[in-house]
């Protein structure tokens, strides 16, 4: 899976999510991505994300939606990504990561799997990391 | 505002031979997208230009590169949003577009709607005049290797993805 989110000079927040799905999949399975709040999820008032990781476990929580939500409620990006991936290993026991950016420009790339690539430009400066 | 775009190149399992590769091209799909986003492009563009950037590339799971089902086939699932109009627009198991994020935003932009799946999507494709990718064109030596291994007696590929996301 590959995904992406940004903020404009605008102020204006967009995600994109595209995948291939899971390996040997069952035709016409169809996972988190496709599914919005789940996939992928972007309103101005509080910032945008997109996910991977185990689909049918991201979609039982609304995994995208649900780290909003806790930003709604004050958490920074950071804070409410891991919140939302814990309580998503807690209670249902599905790993996976994301991405988030704010709509005052914060940003984070957390997972819970052991890898997860990512990338990110702010203020002209480059940030990338696996691990 | 100053622009910041983030990306992400999948929580699967990155062996050591693919962290290059796979580092490389979460690096250039960032870049690309906020070069956009300096010119005073939108959110939109920048996403979209990002994730068309990755589904290019043939590290990731995603467009080109991407795993197969049980048949053998690609079939791939996408989706974007507009924070500001809450638009958004997706496709689910598609099979022969080389770029099913240009396909989703379509779906936001021209119709009402916002998934279409399957053969819908497919007519849709040709509809909007999008050119079929011959689905052999998306598959690599990489997912075709991982797939007949995955059909082997004693493999168990639930078990090799169960800590993987």
């Amino acid at each position: 899976t590959v995904g992406a989110v940004a903020i404009d000079s605008e102020g204006n927040v967009a995600c994109a999510t595209s995948t291939g799905g899971l390996s040997n999949k069952l035709v016409g399975r169809v996972g988190d991505t496709a599914c919005i709040g789940s996939g992928g999820y972007a309103d101005n008032s509080c910032g945008a994300t997109s996910t991977t990781g185990h689909g049918e476990s991201i979609m039982k929580v609304v995994l995208a939606r649900l780290i909003l939500y806790h930003m709604e409620q004050g958490m920074p990006p950071e804070m409410a990504a891991d919140t939302a991936l814990d309580y998503m290993k807690t209670r249902v026991g599905g790993l996976g990561g994301v991405i988030v950016v704010s709509s005052s420009g914060e940003w984070a790339a957390r997972f819970s799997t052991k890898q997860m690539s990512w990338a990110t430009v702010k203020d002209d400066h480059l940030h990338f990391g696996i691990y | 505002m100053k622009p910041v775009i983030v990306v992400h190149g999948g929580a699967g399992r990155i062996f050591k031979e693919r962290e290059e590769g796979c580092r490389a091209g979460v690096v250039r799909a960032a870049l690309q997208g906020y070069s956009l986003l300096k010119q005073g492009g939108s959110a939109l563009d920048a996403v979209e230009e990002a994730v068309r950037s990755m589904e290019d590339d043939p590290h990731f799971n995603a467009g080109c590169g991407s795993v197969l089902n049980e048949k053998g086939e690609v079939e791939m699932d996408a989706i974007i949003m507009d924070g500001k109009s809450l638009d958004s627009g997706a496709v689910s198991a598609v099979k022969c577009v080389a770029n099913p994020i240009k396909l989703a935003r379509l779906v936001m932009e021209k119709t009402k709607h916002i998934l279409l799946t399957e053969s819908g999507a497919h007519l849709f494709a040709q509809a909007m005049g999008i050119p079929e990718t011959p689905g052999e064109k998306l598959i690599t030596k990489r997912s075709l290797e991982r797939w007949k291994k995955n059909l082997e007696p004693d493999s168990n590929p639930e078990e090799f993805q169960k800590d993987l996301g």
